[in-house]
């Protein structure tokens, strides 16, 4: 089973074109494991991403050094992941009584 | 079906479930179709809804992209409305006295018992890939129209991997053989999140689709009629126009073969979720999708062709 412990997601504001390619750019490094949930396509919408582990400290830096604004969307995936499974055994369980 | 819950997320087999039991009730109205099997040998369950024979159709699709679960969810809530509504609810009833209606809730199903099993963020199918070791082709990038064109990766690994051909996957080449074998389905839709938006043709070219300016209308009133419940806002247009290029589309191929009213939906996230949608949203974002899928519906009642 896959988890996502520590991967975190995102939430990028481009400010202008250049910055919408410079995240296509990031986009094509396949090393850092990226996964685009909402892609770079036009500053009137925000760019979202899931971030493995490894890869935060390489973004941030990127993101940094363009001057890119951000914000973390999501802390940390697993534990949204974790919260989503508890409802469902919760609803299971709730099922099962009635 | 009274008592399945909903407001929270279910797994293949509780959703097949349901399905068997919705048909189960409602004999005579709901059927259940297998249009073909999964790459995995899932079966591919279409739900018919039907008050006569030899009815024009309108399709609905969710789940192609097997994470964005909210779909599935809704697309549960969808089928229940219908039994729920038809001869209370007089629009729906002339609907379905005039069209059947299709629904294909769980449209990857390989995928989308990989999310449940093995990994949350699952969205392709789950074919491997000759000559590599990535798995699974976007489902939404591997219809014959403007396939292998920009807007679709040629690598396995990506997640928007075309395919090695088009209609490669079982679970796209199913729904392309029922609807060129149906031959009169009306309006397609298909349903994915999340960014709120409403799209119509075309994503693969800059071109105009030529019911430009008819689908972009019914695209405002069925947002209108969405956003009137809960103030959800979306945007609407062209995939190419709203988003960005995306070649080999499903409703690209809808539209040119003939299905004018092709549209496809990318519901909540409104918030800081995106994927994982809470399971608190899952009624209000079937609801209110609801309203624009009646008022889309509705129109291709209206207007025949």
């Amino acid at each position: 089973k896959e988890t996502f412990e520590g991967h975190q997601v995102l939430r990028i504001t481009a400010l202008n074109e250049a910055q919408i390619n410079l995240l296509k750019e990031l986009s094509e490094n396949e090393h850092l494991g990226l996964d685009f949930w909402m892609d770079p396509v036009d500053v009137s919408l925000p760019v979202d991403v899931r971030v493995p582990f490894n890869s935060l400290q390489d973004v941030r830096a990127f993101l940094g050094y363009h001057e890119i604004h951000y914000e973390i969307m999501i802390q940390d995936l697993q534990d949204l992941i974790n919260e989503e499974q508890r409802e469902i055994l919760q609803s299971k369980a709730l099922q099962l009584r009635s | 079906t009274e008592d399945y819950n909903y407001a929270n997320y279910h797994t293949l087999n509780e959703i097949n479930s349901f399905i068997d039991m919705l048909v189960q009730e409602n004999p005579g109205f709901v059927s259940k179709i297998v249009i073909g099997k999964s790459y995995e040998g899932r079966p591919l369950n279409v739900l018919k809804f039907s008050t006569g024979a030899n009815r024009p159709g309108l399709w609905i699709d969710t789940g192609i992209h097997s994470r964005e679960w909210v779909t599935q969810a809704s697309g549960t809530w969808f089928a229940k409305k219908i039994v729920t509504d038809y001869r209370r609810d007089a629009e729906l009833t002339d609907i379905l006295n005039k069209y059947d209606i299709f629904l294909e809730i769980v449209t990857n199903p390989d995928g989308f018992q990989f999310t449940h099993t093995t990994n949350r963020m699952w969205r392709k199918t789950r074919k491997p890939n000759s000559g590599s070791s990535c798995i699974g082709v976007d489902p939404n990038r591997n219809w014959d129209a403007g396939f292998g064109g920009a807007g679709a990766s040629s690598t396995p690994c990506s997640e928007t991997y075309r395919g090695p051909s088009a209609n490669s996957e079982p679970e796209v080449k199913a729904i392309v053989d029922f609807v060129k074998s149906h031959g009169k389905i009306k309006a397609f839709v298909s349903i994915h999140s999340y960014s709120q938006m409403l799209l119509y043709p075309y994503g693969y070219t800059q071109t105009p689709c030529k019911d430009q300016a008819e689908l972009h209308e019914l695209a405002r009133k069925a947002v209108t009629a969405l956003s009137s419940l809960y103030n959800t806002q979306y945007r609407f247009g062209s995939i190419i126009n709203t988003i960005y290029q995306a070649s080999g589309g499903t409703i690209d191929w809808t539209y040119n073969q003939g299905i004018k009213y092709s549209y496809t939906f990318e519901l909540r996230d409104t918030g800081r979720y995106g994927f994982i949608l809470p399971a608190n949203q899952i009624i209000p974002t079937a609801q209110e999708t609801w309203l624009a899928l009646m008022a889309i519906m509705k129109h291709t009642k209206d207007n025949p062709y």
